[in-house]
């Protein structure tokens, strides 16, 4: 089962 | 003061068109170099990227920095004011809580002026890391636009699976399976219509078709779209707006449970 990620699992908050 | 001119004003309009799905309101940041602006999808699955150099603008004066946060679906609506070979130009006062929007036809005939409200946008910014892609794919962009819409009939999810023998998209679900290979061109008359790999190392990654969809509203833009991937970090979807900058996708690929 594929689940769909978050794009702030990747990049950090300036 | 800020005031950006653009002769190549549907340059501008293309812009609106690929963002307006994705995002119903964002901050451009003007400074002197250029105008930027990032955002995050509602569902925070995608950001994307604009860049406009001041260069590219036929006339640009940037006094102080300011963040205009605007209405994405009103910026739209007024752009879609402007003839496809109107001269555009966009001006705000320092401090301003409006800006205008300027439409001048090429013999300047007819000169139409929209102002529309600015918003107070507490807009998040995230670090996009330099990275060195796995796998990086030039293909037409009408050409990815109709593989990405011809495998959404299928299934939510595509996978994308580069190799050196070349690029493959597959799609499956209820109706069955779909796989669309594309090898890298041997000969082309015409640069746009080739298709480069240039691979380190094969990667395979799955996305949601939805938002390759949305992406494919910026095929307008340019002849050509870079597919960048490495394993388990999101996809770049990169448009060229003319010389003066990028629009830039990047989506959070579906993993493992």
């Amino acid at each position: 089962k594929v689940k769909q990620a978050s794009i702030m699992n990747f990049f950090q908050k300036k | 003061m800020f005031e950006a001119r653009l002769v190549q004003g549907n340059l501008l309009k293309k812009v609106l068109e690929s963002l307006k799905d994705l995002l119903t309101e964002a901050s451009w940041d003007c400074a002197d170099t250029g105008i930027q602006l990032q955002a995050m999808d509602n569902s925070h699955v995608s950001l994307v990227s604009v860049q406009l150099r001041a260069d590219g603008f036929d006339k640009f004066r940037c006094d102080r920095q300011l963040s205009m946060g605007m209405n994405l679906t009103s910026m739209s609506k007024i752009l879609r004011c402007a003839a496809n070979d109107d001269i555009i130009t966009i001006k705000a006062q320092d401090q301003a809580d409006n800006v205008t929007f300027v439409f001048e036809s090429p013999n300047q005939e007819k000169v139409a002026d929209y102002e529309m409200k600015l918003m107070n946008l507490d807009q998040e910014h995230l670090g996009i890391p330099e990275t060195d892609y796995a796998a990086v794919i030039k293909l037409p962009a009408a050409e990815f636009q109709r593989i990405i819409k011809d495998l959404s009939q299928f299934g939510e999810s595509v996978v994308i699976s580069c190799t050196k023998e070349g690029v493959k998209f597959s799609a499956a679900g209820d109706i069955g399976v779909g796989n669309i290979k594309l090898a890298q061109t041997a000969s082309v008359d015409k640069e746009e219509e080739a298709v480069t790999i240039e691979m380190q190392e094969p990667v395979t990654l799955t996305f949601a078709c939805r938002y390759l969809n949305m992406f494919t509203k910026a095929t307008c833009l340019a002849p050509q779209v870079t597919l960048s991937m490495s394993p388990e970090v999101p996809l770049v979807v990169e448009y060229k707006i003319g010389d003066m900058g990028h629009v830039r996708y990047y989506l959070a690929p579906k993993i493992e449970d």
